[in-house]
């Protein structure tokens, strides 16, 4: 899966998934990638998020929507992140799945768990060039 | 703001990133625009095996493709889920955002719509996710992502029915597939 979210030039946020699924579902299985707060949600008062991992779990927590209104109470993009996934964790403790959060003004972070770390790519102005950024996982 | 604009992707996918960057910054393109075209790059790379065509075939060989696309600004949004014999899945989506009161299709149903759309109906499947298919068939059907089902599921391919021992609750959390880390996620 690929898991994006963006902000343009006047300021406006967008999200969005991509992805093929579980090798050897059961057909017709749909995992989180289309489902709103799930796989990905934007809300332009506040940022947005995009997750990605096992999305049979991901589905029943909705941590792209926990982020974001996690990023609403004022807290960083990476720890909005933590919390949702903890989330999850609280009740899978063997999820696998790591999750970028981005606020409207910018500031971006990313969380994961179940693996060692968690890459994920970045660019904006203060970068100048597209850079994979890896974070240590819960 | 120099923090803005911004693109972020999960995973390591660089060449999607820059593109999306492209679009966003010299381009000066809408955040939508520079996620469709973002996750375009992956679904004609086939990004890990997990994005587009190719890739995670189901228990018939068939790769089914979920997209979405949201835009912040409006709360407005274009899904599909299970789309079938189309792979440009994003552009679907955002079809589906841009051209629809509607947020998710799927199935069958979302082929027709993309078909009207004038998106191309062809195969999603290629010689190397039938390879795979291949081999989980002769590996028993292993892993799977039934239970409580008979024959066993750990040992058996299927058809499968009902087991007719009543469930319990730790049965129903059980997870016999190791799924969600790089290569093979949502």
């Amino acid at each position: 899966t690929i898991g994006m979210v963006a902000i343009d030039n006047q300021g406006k946020i967008a999200a969005g998934t991509s992805t093929n699924g579980a090798s050897h579902k059961i057909p017709g299985r749909v995992g989180d990638s289309p489902i709103p707060g799930a796989g990905a949600y934007a809300d332009g008062e506040v940022g947005a998020a995009a997750a990605t991992g096992d999305g049979d779990i991901m589905m029943r927590f909705l941590p792209s929507l926990i982020a974001v209104e996690q990023l609403r109470s004022g807290i960083t993009p990476s720890a909005a992140g933590e919390n949702a996934l903890r989330r999850i964790v609280a009740r899978y403790p063997d999820f696998v799945g790591g999750i970028v959060v981005l606020s409207i003004d910018g500031q971006y972070g990313a969380a994961c768990h179940g693996m060692n770390t968690f890459k994920y790519s970045v660019c904006n102005q203060q970068l100048g060039e597209v850079t994979v950024l890896e974070v240590p996982c819960l | 703001n120099s923090m803005i604009p911004v693109v972020v992707n999960t995973w390591p996918f660089i060449n999607a990133t820059e593109k999306a960057w492209e679009t966003v910054y010299w381009k000066k393109m809408s955040a939508v625009d520079a996620v469709e075209r973002g996750c375009i790059v992956c679904e004609k790379e086939q990004c890990d095996g997990t994005v587009g065509y190719g890739g995670s075939p189901d228990e018939n060989g068939e790769t089914t493709l979920d997209a979405m696309i949201m835009d912040g600004s409006t709360m407005n949004m274009g899904a599909v889920g299970a789309l079938r014999r189309v792979k440009n899945a994003i552009s679907v989506a955002r079809h589906v955002l841009d051209y629809t009161q509607h947020s998710l299709l799927v199935g069958d149903q979302a082929t027709e719509f993309a078909v009207s759309m004038g998106f191309k109906e062809e195969p999603l499947e290629t010689n190397a996710s039938t390879k795979i298919w291949q081999q989980w068939k002769q590996n028993n059907c292993q892993p799977n992502f039934w239970m409580n089902v008979s024959p066993d599921p750990a040992s058996t391919c299927g058809p499968y029915k009902p087991a007719t021992k009543g469930l319990t609750s730790k049965q129903h959390q059980q997870r016999g597939v190791k799924f969600g880390g790089e290569g093979n996620h949502d």
